[in-house]
């Protein structure tokens, strides 16, 4: 069970080390709380973002949490590898250089796996391979399918 | 094992006229105003896969699924239908396509579907699970819930790598 | 009590109604549960969007709830009038007709009371009337004061 | 009553050196690229008007709001002073201005200054309720927390209705 476990952790912590380097230019990396009893005791999922010392995830900001969060979550697929994504506007709170970096990283991504994610930031929408609009008649929602490098402007009435 | 489409019926503010996404393989964006029907589309795939927290799909019963914008007749019901690519046989089924569908009946009752044939949610489960195909994983960030995972205790991190094992 | 509270309640209840309508084109106001037992029954804050059905404010979208959310704690302000609004990234969930709307109102208000805001999104920041501009050095905040109308870049490194 | 000035002196990601924000009595915009100290401005304010909860101010214990960017020398303490316009007299202080202060050290313990004079926490929160000055009432919504408002169960809402009377 020991062995397992180990294995994995060290597969998610590499994979995670790579992924947060390559969206922030920073490190991060997963801490065992107590080596010797790891069953009953905790991980620390331990970030460093430029220039500032380094800091456990609970204790850095709105956006920077958004970072690591998913940063973590891609990191899992490489032990557990889920067919496809939905994200749910996890671009809100990010500013436009980690918007960017996250875009840029998410369309690579999606050569491996399928992902299907709802955005109002259009760096995100820019880089879409197929673009759904929603929108209301009398209460219904409606989708209409866009064609990519089509400009789409959110309609208002 | 890729979604190829998703289909709509009467499902919160999609109206019973059917609704049809084809999905692409990469990136696909949804985008709209507030209040549009994006976060209902996760919701139908996630109750399509069997999702049956009213919570984590943000009515107060099931029933309240099934969309009220259309005549208030009786034996009205909600469908939800997904077609997965299957040509590596990531799913244990014999079909180049393999579609999943989900009906609830007003009295909360649901009925899933394998390639048009009725199935046990239990014997469903086994086979997504197969699969690696789930609603409840962390593949699925709801609205607002990004920055949860960073927020979590050092014992609820190590539960959580338990738990992809 | 009874009294004391029905007085407060309507005078909400008014104040909401205005807002909300300012704010969407549509209508919001507070229900009883059950007049006749108010101290052991709840509210009810009702919405309706325009050309939807009404609805309970707990069963609408993310970007509707912050729009109804803003609208009641503004006709709070009525009853308790605080001299001083901190408000961080309330804008995050909305589409770009919301923005506009929302930032034309905190324009508007902040005429009677001061307000603090954080945000990222630039309608918003268009219509501050003044602008403070915090960035990093070797890991400690700093902050700048801008003109309004001056051009912000969020700067990156 | 509004907000003049606000001094911050090694609270968080703001240094030992003072940083301080001259105020306009209308829309005041913070804004800057993530993680560089907008919140905790805001954190900043809430700890001057007497936040004592950690987890309000995001922090897993208070001497942890005293930063850790400067030398880590013994006897350090995190400042916070507000300068507040009181040509009406909201606050029952005599003074055009007032000032409001709160210092943090090492062992978690709190000095409160009014006018540059020390005070007790208690009668500074009664000055305060007096002018409608608070920390934690409607008029505060931190990073992340506007929808909760519109999710509160009934009840709730009731109850916030009655606590503002
Ligand atoms: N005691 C402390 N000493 C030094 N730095 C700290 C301390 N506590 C928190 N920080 C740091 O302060 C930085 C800024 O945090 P803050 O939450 O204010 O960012 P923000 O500008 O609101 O960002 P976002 O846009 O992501 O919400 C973080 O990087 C965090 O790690
Ligand atoms: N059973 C139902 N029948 C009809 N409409 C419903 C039902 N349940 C919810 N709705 C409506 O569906 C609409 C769309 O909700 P949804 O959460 O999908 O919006 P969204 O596009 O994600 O918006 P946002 O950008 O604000 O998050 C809402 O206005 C809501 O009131
Ligand atoms: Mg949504
Ligand atoms: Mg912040």
């Amino acid at each position: 069970k020991r062995r397992v476990f180990i294995n994995s952790f060290e597969k998610v912590d590499k994979e995670l080390r790579t992924i947060f380097n390559k969206l922030t230019g920073g490190s991060a990396w997963l801490e065992i709380e107590d080596p010797n009893d790891i069953f009953s005791s905790g991980i620390f999922l331990m970030t460093q973002f430029p220039d500032k010392a380094p800091r456990e995830s609970t204790s850095t900001s709105g956006g920077e949490k958004t970072i690591t969060a998913l940063a973590f979550i891609l990191s899992i697929q490489s032990v557990y590898p889920s067919p496809f994504y939905l994200f749910d506007e996890i671009d809100a709170h990010l500013d436009a250089v980690n918007l960017e970096r996250l875009a840029e990283l998410l369309k690579e991504r999606s050569k491996r796996s399928q992902i299907i994610l709802v955005t109002l930031r259009p760096p995100m929408i820019a880089r879409a391979s197929a673009i759904y609009g929603t929108y209301n008649e009398d209460s219904i929602s409606k989708v209409v399918r866009y064609k990519p490098g089509v400009e789409i402007v959110v309609r208002s009435s | 094992t890729l979604i190829k489409r998703l289909e709509i019926h009467n499902f919160k503010s999609f109206e019973s006229k059917r609704v049809s996404l084809q999905l692409d393989g990469g990136l696909n964006v949804i985008t709209g105003p507030n209040g549009s029907g994006k976060s209902n589309i996760i919701d139908s795939i996630r109750f399509c896969l069997g999702e049956n927290s009213p919570k984590a799909l943000r009515v107060s019963r099931l029933s309240s699924l099934i969309s009220d914008t259309g005549p208030k007749t009786d034996g009205r019901s909600a469908k939800v239908t997904m077609l997965f690519d299957n040509s590596r046989r990531a799913i244990p089924v014999d079909s180049d396509t393999v579609s999943i569908s989900r009906e609830l009946k007003e009295n909360g009752e649901s009925t899933y579907f394998l390639n048009g044939k009725r199935v046990q949610k239990g014997s469903l489960s086994e086979i997504l699970d197969l699969a690696l195909i789930s609603s409840e994983g962390l593949n699925v960030i709801p609205q607002g819930m990004v920055t949860r995972i960073s927020e979590l205790l050092p014992d609820e991190k190590r539960r959580l790598i338990e738990s992809i094992i």
